[in-house]
């Protein structure tokens, strides 16, 4: 099935912001 | 609570899988068998979202500033960080020495790289660990079948590139087979 896949980036990108896209 | 409880809050990102991180310090001076092992270890936190996640790791200690021989586990729910698991029974883990200094960034990583389903070996990761001891500071990946050469020679691949570790940096397979013959675990 499909996986969740994130990159780094986006993983930083969560915790400076917690409800960013 | 079972980690089955868990469940990402509204609007977070979540993750392709629930993870637990368990804390375990070695007692000095004893023995360690797998029930004593067990004893010490304890879940200090289970998260299925990458503000889960977050919100744990910004209240953990950081790494580098974790003293004597103790241990972070980051384990698929379900897992336990045993040797014995019936999910890690047929398993391995790739082993990567650190001088102190290096690790905190490269456990980091790591745990990015595991979270998001970086590694593309299906359901074949259990889990990482972070070892602090006295000289050095040791980071591990455990995958379920250490007999799998494509899935192992896949995630030493990733890990090379992901932990971007110096060149002459050695890593090592251990299958939990062993460990548990020679009752070490590096």
């Amino acid at each position: 099935g499909t996986r969740i896949i994130y990159d780094r980036s986006f993983l930083l990108k969560c915790r400076a912001s917690p409800m960013s896209n | 609570p079972s980690y089955k409880d868990v469940v990402p809050g509204p609007g977070e990102h979540p993750l392709q899988y629930t993870y637990c991180i368990w804390y375990s310090k070695k007692q000095p001076g004893r023995a360690q068998d797998a029930a004593s092992f067990e004893k010490n270890m304890n879940v200090i936190g289970t998260f299925c979202s990458v503000e889960q996640f977050w919100k744990i790791y910004s209240h953990m200690i950081r790494v580098n500033e974790m003293a004597g021989h103790s241990d972070i586990h980051v384990f698929k729910g379900g897992i336990k960080p045993l040797w014995e698991d019936k999910a890690n029974r047929l398993g391995g883990k790739w082993i990567v020495r650190l001088r102190k200094g290096l690790v905190a960034r490269c456990w980091e990583n790591l745990i990015l790289a595991m979270l998001g389903e970086q590694f593309m070996v299906g359901d074949e990761v259990c889990g990482a660990v972070i070892s602090i001891r006295f000289q050095e500071d040791i980071i591990s990946i455990w995958n379920r079948t250490a007999g799998d050469e494509q899935v192992t020679s896949r995630i030493r691949d990733t890990l090379r590139r992901v932990l971007n570790l110096p060149p002459n940096t050695v890593m090592e397979y251990k299958t939990h087979n062993e460990s548990l013959k020679d009752k070490s675990s590096f």
